[in-house]
């Protein structure tokens, strides 16, 4: 079991190097256990900065970066062992335009080996999907799914965003 | 082994049957705040057999069924079906197409089903507990969830990874 | 001082309500002490339904009607004790249009006797402000201040969101 | 009592000297992730003499100092200045126009000023004690903070709460 889990984290590590550089355009990374001699009963630490920059606690990354490198950190996961499927709740809520089109990216890439449901606000995500399932409230406290036209829901996103 | 629709009746916000398809592709669920849409992550998580009310959102089981509102009276069942293709065999049993139930009464009493024949919680758990899918924390990530990748514990962190493993 | 909190308690929670009403364009609310014998050593419960809807506990709520059932509290403090200034940071991330719009209606409201100063990527909260400022990071992890037009710095966020 | 700007040197990402005015009605500082906006909030909280880490997303008191990039070196001292109007007499001083100011070395050394006149942290945080500004939690809401109003303890609620009386 041990012998198991050290394998995996290895590729993890490996992972994460990879996913990370993609999301940021650069960077680096690191994944260590805290007591090495007892993996099992160990933690996991994370360091990783940015391309160019020099901050030594993840505490000191912004918001979106700090999604962005929790991101990186799940595909990694994903790379390791795909899921079938994954459900990802407003994830890209803190991140810019930039770092949006940089998930998505990443997420097509993904959704060859996993089927991804992801729900969101952001138009430029929307940009990226296949299939657009509208949900409103028409009756209050009634929910109901309706069908949404790429475009409409775009506008009504941006529309959220302004 | 992929997710073809998922379906729910009196299932929180979702007072009438509503049915949503999955393409093999990526698919975006979209809307206002309060819709609803983290009503359906809840949804599937819960006929996957979930059994915590923090990762539902809940305090107490019966909060899944609708609660009613100014007009409409509360309703005395939720229930949940997910139909998935497991043509690729991944899922331990003879069918090519899998459909899971979950119902829960206002009395308390709960239902589970595979294919339309009545099982237990344990079952629809032993379905699914090779695939990785419902309990591998990092295949669902609810909303304002993903910061805690990087702030839970660390021997948290080492515990999800031993999910992977 | 159990005089005063009460009496401050008693005024923050009809703040509250007219604050919530105000953002949810109607509803329900209730801040209660958990043991009213005892204020001061008592914890506070709050109590919140958006109009039309009947859902028990506030963790049933959504991420965006929990961030303005918040934000209703946040502004029943600032009502009975106003604050010089105030610093608010993303604080509409998870606010669709609509309710960006609302809280902007109450920002602007008390910003008569508040200075507020908000970082935000929201198009729509930029609309509503008197001064803008910019900060980039041109030289790799050194920022900046620049100046920005509302225009430019909307298109940025719309872009941001698309 | 209202802000008139705040200006940094060496305070995280501003290397440089940069000066942020503020009107009287509302105002916006946008920009991209990682640009530096939140480290303008640290900045005018670590200058009305915040002392918690935790507060400034700092896990010791040196990392306030602008850490070098791949092309600068490091700096050996980070400095914020806050300028407020005080002609409303809310700060206990004679002053109409007040300065504060706060400095750190990489040594550990600290420096505090009220318009140019050297004083300790304590007399920075007297100036400011009656007016609930910076101790009172709502006059800051840090970044993924809102929610936390509705999640904490509701022990910590009412503590909130007693600040305001
Ligand atoms: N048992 C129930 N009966 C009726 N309504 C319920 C029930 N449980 C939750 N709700 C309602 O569902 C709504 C929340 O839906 P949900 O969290 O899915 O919104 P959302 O679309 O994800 O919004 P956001 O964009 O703000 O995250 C709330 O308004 C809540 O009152
Ligand atoms: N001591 C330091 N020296 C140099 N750079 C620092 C220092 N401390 C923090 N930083 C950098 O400042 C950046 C974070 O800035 P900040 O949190 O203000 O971003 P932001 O503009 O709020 O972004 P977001 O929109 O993602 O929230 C990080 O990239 C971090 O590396
Ligand atoms: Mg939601
Ligand atoms: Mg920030």
């Amino acid at each position: 079991a041990e012998r198991e889990f050290m394998l995996t984290f290895e590729q993890i590590a490996k992972a994460f190097e990879s996913t990370f550089t993609a999301l940021f355009g650069g960077g680096t990374t690191d994944l260590y256990l805290t007591d090495a001699d007892n993996p099992l009963e160990s933690g996991v630490e994370v360091f990783a900065q940015p391309p160019g920059k020099r901050q030594k606690h993840l505490s000191l990354l912004s918001g979106g970066e700090r999604a962005m490198t929790a991101l990186a950190l799940l595909f990694a996961m994903l790379e390791v062992k795909p899921s079938p499927f994954c459900v990802l709740d407003e994830i890209d809520a803190a991140l810019d335009a930039t770092n949006t089109d940089r998930f998505v990216a990443i997420l097509k890439e993904f959704a060859k080996r996993t089927q991804f449901i992801v729900i969101t606000h952001n138009p430029r995500t929307m940009e990226a999907v296949d299939l657009l399932h509208g949900i409103t409230m028409q009756e209050a406290g009634v929910s109901q799914r309706i069908s949404v036209e790429l475009r409409d829901a775009q506008e009504e996103g941006r529309r959220q965003q302004e | 082994m992929h997710l073809n629709s998922v379906a729910m009746r009196g299932f929180k916000s979702f007072a009438d049957h509503t049915e949503l398809e999955f393409g093999h592709g990526l698919t975006a669920i979209v809307g206002p705040n309060g819709a609803g849409k983290s009503n359906i992550a809840d949804a599937i998580l819960w006929v996957l057999g979930e059994q915590s009310n923090r990762a539902i959102r809940t305090q107490t089981s019966q909060d899944v069924i609708f609660a009613g509102t100014d007009e409409r009276s509360p309703l005395g069942m939720s229930e949940v079906r997910l139909l998935l293709d497991n043509s690729d065999g991944m899922l331990p049993v003879d069918f090519t197409e899998v459909e899971v139930y979950r119902r829960l009464y206002r009395t308390g009493d709960s239902e589970y089903g595979i294919n339309n024949s009545a099982c237990r919680l344990r079952d629809v758990h032993d379905l699914f507990v090779d695939t990785g899918v419902g309990q591998a924390a990092y295949s669902l990530v609810g909303q304002g969830e993903i910061e805690a990748v990087l702030s839970v514990r660390s021997e948290d962190r080492r515990e999800l990874m031993e999910e992977v493993a």
